[in-house]
């Protein structure tokens, strides 16, 4: 089973469109493996991506030295599911 | 593990895996003999039968209405917001008159698992599985975005060539057996109206199309219409909603399932983005599959009524 210890979901908000290609850029990244769950729209909505923990601290520096604000939205991927998991056993029994 | 008896006791306010929901559609289908039927519109690579409820109360191959839930596999809100639908409909149809009257002149199809290989492997192995899992020749990487596989605009920007991708177009159009049988059933069928495709997560109502920036013929009146669904889904928990064309609201798409539906002439086609409502993503706690599946089936029932007083 795939697991996703110190994965973090990142929740990146652009001020205008050329950090929306900046994080475009990060999408098309590879090597460090994002995952998209919310893409580029606009530049009022925020775009999330789900960030490995082996990849963290570039995409942090990357967002960072481009002073494109972002915030944490989930901390640590695992825990949230193991809490889904524990709730789906919990109440099948 | 206890099973519910009966789908009363199912408990529709928690996650379910696959066989639950299977069994569920059985018992459903075994209470409501005279309304509920199963189809099998086909199988997914690994095997796994294409479940298709069909709500009828006669006629034959009446004006139709389509709604699926779950082709990206990771987006669990969505297969248990469509248990929800199911239920829903026969316990409201002879109740809501609306819905009855829908149902007196029209069917209800409502694919819940569409994509069975991918819900089955984000419970056993990967909870962030969107794609089909059948392996791609020449790649490590498995499984084809089931929503960039359509004939529609496929393989122009907007998808992935790359099988690593979580867009990955697949080899060709209908390369996948789960959207193949779909656009098989519809095109036998030849009677939809209207097919709306239930996706999460990012409180979005759109319509054709992605693919190009040519504005869908119909897209006034599909554009009132989402207007209208989304101000009667926010009218019960307040979830913000953003409509509009696919290219328009949230990026090129291409290959999409809905841009397929509407070339085929089935004008109410609709792609929801289920809520997250802030900071969980495809991980919304089970606590809101209920106030999920009550504020869109109220979206939903605007489109069917809009869809059934305006028959064409």
């Amino acid at each position: 089973k795939v697991t996703f210890e110190g994965h973090q979901v990142l929740r990146i908000l652009p001020k205008d469109e050329a950090q929306l290609s900046l994080i475009k850029n990060l999408e098309e990244m590879i090597e460090f493996q994002v995952d998209i769950w919310m893409g580029v729209t606009d530049v009022s909505n925020p775009v999330d991506v789900r960030v490995p923990f082996q990849s963290l601290q570039f995409v942090k520096i990357y967002l960072e030295a481009q002073n494109i604000d972002y915030t944490i939205m989930i901390e640590d991927l695992q825990v949230v599911l193991d809490e889904e998991q524990e709730e789906m056993e919990a109440a099948a029994r | 593990l206890a099973q519910p008896r009966n789908t009363d006791s199912f408990d529709f306010s928690r996650y379910h895996t696959i066989s639950e929901i299977y069994s569920f559609q059985d018992m459903l289908v075994a209470e409501n003999p005279n309304l509920v039927s199963k189809i099998v519109i086909g199988s997914s690579y690994e095997g796994r039968p294409l479940n298709v409820l069909k709500f009828s109360t006669g006629g034959t191959n009446r004006p139709a209405i389509w709604i699926d839930t779950g082709i990206h596999s990771r987006e669990w809100v969505t297969q248990a917001s469509g248990t929800w639908f199911a239920k829903k409909i026969v316990t409201d149809y002879g109740r809501d008159p609306a819905l009855t009257a829908i149902l007196n002149k029209m069917d209800i199809f409502l694919e819940i698992v569409t994509n069975p290989d991918g819900f089955a492997y984000t419970h056993s192995s990967n909870r962030m599985w969107r794609k089909t899992r059948k392996p791609n020749p020449g790649s490590s990487c498995a499984g084809v975005d089931p929503n960039r596989n359509w004939d529609s605009g496929f393989g122009g920007p907007g998808a992935s060539s790359n099988p690593c991708s979580e867009t990955y177009r697949g080899p060709r159009a209908h390369s996948e057996s789960e959207v193949k049988s779909i656009v098989d059933f519809v095109k036998s069928h030849g009677n939809f109206k209207a097919f709306i495709s239930i996706h999460s997560y990012s409180q979005m109502l759109l319509y054709p199309f992605g693919y190009t920036k040519t504005p869908a013929k119909d897209q006034a009146e599909l554009h009132n219409l989402a207007q209208r669904a989304i101000t009667d889904l926010a009218s019960l928990y307040g979830t913000r909603y953003r409509y509009g064309s696919i290219i328009n609201t949230i990026y090129q798409a291409s290959g999409g399932t809905i841009d397929w539906t509407y070339e085929q002439g089935i004008k109410y086609s609709y792609t929801f983005e289920l809520r997250d409502t802030g900071r969980y993503g495809f991980i919304l706690p089970a606590n809101q599959i209920i106030p999920t599946a009550q504020e869109t089936w109220l979206a939903l029932m605007a489109i069917m009524n809009h869809t059934y007083n305006n028959p064409y």
